[in-house]
């Protein structure tokens, strides 16, 4: 299947509901620096249960959308409305070689009174991503491709491990 | 396991040097350059011994070390492109790997990745640079609404404007 | 030496504010964002005790782990500058410090650069961008001499052609 | 004084006798990738006595101009022509507020059969460069910014130390 689009819920820098794509073969994402690429990226890493370094490094509760200029109240202490503004999810939806189009991974992070959920519904994905782990993680180090040949080695080394 | 990893290595082994010829070729240089993998002798060669090695056109057998950030860059996207085509995720995400590139090696890169992408194996990348996101099918733009403090979306086809 | 290091850090501190402000203001934030130096309580804070803080305007008290590549990049070379405008070299190099940073950002840290540039102490700026290399006063263009394997030289002007 | 430009004599892909400059206020350094950009700003870290990172990683001799290319015979066993195919020097010609141009800095590495000489002589640059050393390491690091911010606290720590 081919990823179509993600759907996103506030999810680091992405407040409310958004949609982001359609993707096609070959997609670029472009924008100033803050705008949100890198946490788009974080998203896709998300969805697909990747333990990129960039996440990883993150607590999982500062995956979710927070507006600094609101007030602590605003942000936290409303309990009608506590679950939508602490939570965040991201959807892949995908469209099989037949056309049907399928949400096929999601992953969602709540926070809510009674503790921290982390849900992942992952059907098709978990299959087609045995290597997504090892690709994400790459593409995260790539940031920095100089310091990634100094780890070639260790690299390929890693790789391969991960893949065999 | 020994079977396995011999496997991908003889793979990525075959492929590395196509793909570094492929972004290292120009008119002074229509060969390209040389890169391969080599195996230390070793019971475990996957926990240790491999080394990986790279030379620009008309450059020999010197130390990695000694290329230039860019030279380096070209290199460690080349055995990247070599792993991810042994066994390819769905979709590759890609963040800013071009920082170090010319002008020439963008285009190179940019040419290279778009004749990969396809229908089942999607390129995503981030970048700063229009001499690379020119060459995509498609763009995602995405800026800081700072009034409502999120990050929002434009996306936009490349492809059907006049064929490139 | 406490008292050197007092001197130091003062002078230092009160230059970071202002110059972040320089490389941050914008139409949009006409005051730019904040930065400071802050220094733990300790009998020899200048072994352990500096921390450095900048917050993007709109930004507010988070970590600055969470900054993008490219937030993170202006507030290092305010830094750089505060330093350097402490105690400034006779001529200061700088090697593609602008890889990560967007269109907008360059245009900045080029205008500071060249607000800051004189004949007691020069900039000598390698840069890959256009949008960066075009506000320098002069051009030092290196090119490779494949058939004799050695580096060359173009020099050029830039302030004679029309006064920018 | 202001430096005008630097001489150098076979240094790293400088082949033979070449003169770099002049140089503004203000100079950007231009070229493709691998042309010899980097080089020429350990060729100012070299002659301004700077220890920085990137040359202090290569081992001494290789620093000198070699032509992978020609022969071992042609590069090394011709005595007559030994000491000048097997040493490398770079000057940095400065020219004072009086108008007076000094060679005021020169360093040269010499390898020749009674082993390797390394000469430094410096009048009026030592006096200049008592932060050469820290700005040019900054500047070496600002490679990478963002590596750079993460390690900040150090950085300043680091830089305070040796300007008190
Ligand atoms: N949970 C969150 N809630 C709100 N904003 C967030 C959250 N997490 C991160 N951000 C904001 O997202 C911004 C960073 O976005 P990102 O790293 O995606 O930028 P980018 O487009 O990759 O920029 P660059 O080109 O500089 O790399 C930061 O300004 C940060 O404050
Ligand atoms: N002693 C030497 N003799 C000959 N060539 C050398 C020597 N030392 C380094 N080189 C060559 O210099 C080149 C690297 O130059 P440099 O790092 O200055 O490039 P650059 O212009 O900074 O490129 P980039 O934009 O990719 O950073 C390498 O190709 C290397 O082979
Ligand atoms: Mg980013
Ligand atoms: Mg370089």
């Amino acid at each position: 299947g081919r990823l179509v689009q993600l759907e996103v819920h506030n999810f680091k820098s992405y407040k409310g509901h958004q949609v982001i794509g359609p993707f096609d073969d070959f997609t670029s994402v472009i924008g100033p620096n803050g705008a949100g690429k890198s946490n788009l990226m974080d998203a896709i890493s998300f969805v697909v249960g990747v333990q990129s370094a960039h996440l990883r490094s993150a607590r999982l509760r500062d995956l979710v959308y927070i507006n600094e200029r609101d007030s602590q109240a605003a942000n936290e202490s409303d309990d009608s409305n506590s679950s939508s503004s602490r939570s965040a999810s991201v959807t892949a939806v995908y469209q099989n070689s037949d056309g049907a189009i399928s949400s096929a991974g999601l992953s969602e992070y709540r926070i809510n009174n009674r503790g921290v959920t982390y849900a992942r519904y992952c059907t098709v994905l978990e299959a087609e991503n045995i290597l997504g782990d090892v690709e994400t993680v790459a593409s995260q180090s790539s940031k920095d491709l100089t310091r990634l040949i100094e780890q070639i080695s260790g690299l390929v080394k890693f790789i391969l491990q991960v893949i065999i | 396991r020994l079977t396995k990893f011999r496997n991908a290595f003889n793979h990525i082994s075959e492929q590395i040097d196509k793909i570094y010829k492929d972004l290292t070729k120009s008119k002074t240089f229509p060969l390209g350059g040389t890169a391969y993998l080599s195996l230390e002798d070793s019971e475990e060669p996957y926990l240790d011994g491999v080394k990986f090695h790279a030379m620009p056109p008309m450059k020999r057998f010197r130390d990695m070390e000694q290329l230039s950030g860019g030279e380096k860059t070209v290199a460690a996207l080349a055995l990247l492109f070599a792993i991810h085509s042994f066994r390819p995720a769905p979709f590759f995400v890609l963040d800013e790997v071009d920082a170090a590139l010319d002008n020439a090696n963008v285009a190179k890169v940019a040419n290279y990745i778009k004749s990969r992408a396809s229908n089942e194996f999607q390129f995503i990348v981030i970048s700063l640079k229009s001499t690379f996101y020119e060459r995509a099918q498609a763009l995602v733009g995405i800026y800081k609404d700072q009034d409502e403090n999120t990050s929002r979306l434009l996306t936009m086809r490349l492809k059907d404007l006049g064929d490139d």
